[in-house]
């Protein structure tokens, strides 16, 4: 009823009305919460989906690097579709009576800003470092997981420098503190994109998780979900062997600190157009997506742990 | 705003382990200023590096000097953000 066109790429400022949108049209499922405030002081906002009560919950989180906006299109595109799903489609319906939903659009938004306005090519945190020119943290090698270790840089202009400490960036902390804070979080999921990977722990370290055998399949079957609709073919497995060895990644941290459904995807660029995608590819990467998080969503509703 | 006017991103697909490993060399020089968007990996798997237009030449004599198979992904990475600008504009306006 916005009128808010799902199909193309929208400043912060058009997303954060966007949300208030979905919140405003949906009362009685959707609300918007505000879980800190990044390094330049904008708002880190979250939708919450849910029935009722305090339930146990799914993340969903995209754009933690700035330039991948196809990443923060299809969590909008989800939160809506979440939304308007909700009393319609059984399965969904089904999900939000028994659990909630947490989706946060733009992980990182002063690189989202950045990438809009400076440099489309953007990727990192807006952070200061004393001692460095260089500006910015990769805010997915800024995690306490395997912190500092292969597969992260230690040199501030890096694209990949892990920062000074671990949890140093703001909106790493802020997720930190809201999941520790929640307390019953039973899966993880991040959005990236380009490369068409459906990955599980580890990336930090190169041996097999203990639920390796669950998550695999789990994966499977998401990323068969995914390919049922476009035929859009993804790679699955952990994150050392289908990418490389990544110190400091967000689901790492997560499935450590004991939510077993930590899952990360990279999301669609059948057009080698790497990270900028063409707006019209929007749509069927968010539909293609949203068949996987429907099965993975599933699983983890009916495997309550 | 920054420009990409001329920034190509290539398709690289290093044969063997030599391969990948002068690809590791290229990686570490920053002076080129190369940006990986699909990481290197191993022998037969592709790599996708945005290269400025200033450092082009200079990387690709040295992936022909080391026969390095490479192909253009991308010829001119401003053309694709002036498109997507464009694109951007046509549904705002779309939208109102």
């Amino acid at each position: 009823s916005s009128g808010f066109d799902f199909g193309t790429y929208h400043t912060l400022e058009e997303i954060f009305q966007e949300m208030d949108n979905l919140a405003e049209q949906y009362p009685d499922l959707v609300s918007k919460l505000q879980i800190g405030y990044s390094f330049e002081k904008r708002p880190i906002n979250v939708l919450k989906f849910s029935t009722g009560g305090n339930k146990p919950a799914i993340w969903l989180d995209a754009g933690i690097h700035a330039r991948e906006w196809v990443s923060h299109a299809t969590a909008l595109w989800t939160a809506n579709q979440i939304a308007s799903d909700y009393g319609k489609d059984p399965s969904i319906t089904a999900l939000l009576d028994t659990m909630d939903i947490f989706l946060l659009p733009v992980t990182n938004p002063d690189g989202y800003v950045f990438s809009h306005t400076e440099n489309r090519m953007w990727r990192k945190t807006r952070s200061t470092i004393s001692g460095s020119l260089c500006v910015g943290v990769d805010p997915n090698r800024n995690w306490d997981a395997g912190f500092g270790g292969p597969g992260s840089s230690d040199n501030p202009c890096s694209d990949s420098y892990h920062g000074p400490s671990a949890n140093s960036e703001v909106e790493v902390k802020s997720i930190v503190d809201f999941v520790k804070s929640h307390g019953e979080i039973k899966a993880f999921i991040t959005l990236h994109s380009y490369s068409q990977l459906l990955m599980y722990p580890y990336g930090y370290k190169c041996t097999v998780s203990k639920d390796f055998n669950e998550l695999n399949e789990v994966a499977q079957i998401a990323a068969e979900a995914v390919t049922s609709l476009y035929g859009t073919t993804y790679e699955v497995g952990p994150i050392c062997s289908i990418i490389y060895q990544a110190s400091g990644g967000s689901i790492d941290w997560t499935y450590d600190y004991g939510i077993k459904y930590s899952f990360a995807f990279e999301l669609r660029d059948t057009g080698h157009y790497g990270f900028l995608l063409p707006v019209n590819q929007i749509l069927p990467t968010a539909e293609e997506t949203w068949q996987g998080l429907k099965k993975i969503m599933e699983h983890v509703r009916d495997n309550p742990y | 705003q920054k420009t990409f006017i001329g920034d190509q991103v290539l398709e690289i697909t290093p044969r063997n382990e030599e391969q990948v490993k002068n690809l590791r060399q290229l990686e570490t020089e920053a002076h080129l200023q190369l940006d990986f968007w699909r990481p290197l990996r191993t022998a037969g798997e592709k790599v996708h590096v945005r290269i400025p237009f200033s450092r082009l030449q200079a990387v690709k004599i040295f992936l022909e000097s080391h026969d390095i198979p490479y192909s253009i992904m991308i010829e001119d990475v401003q053309v694709l953000l002036d498109k997507e600008n464009e694109e951007m504009l046509f549904h705002r306006r779309k939208e109102r």
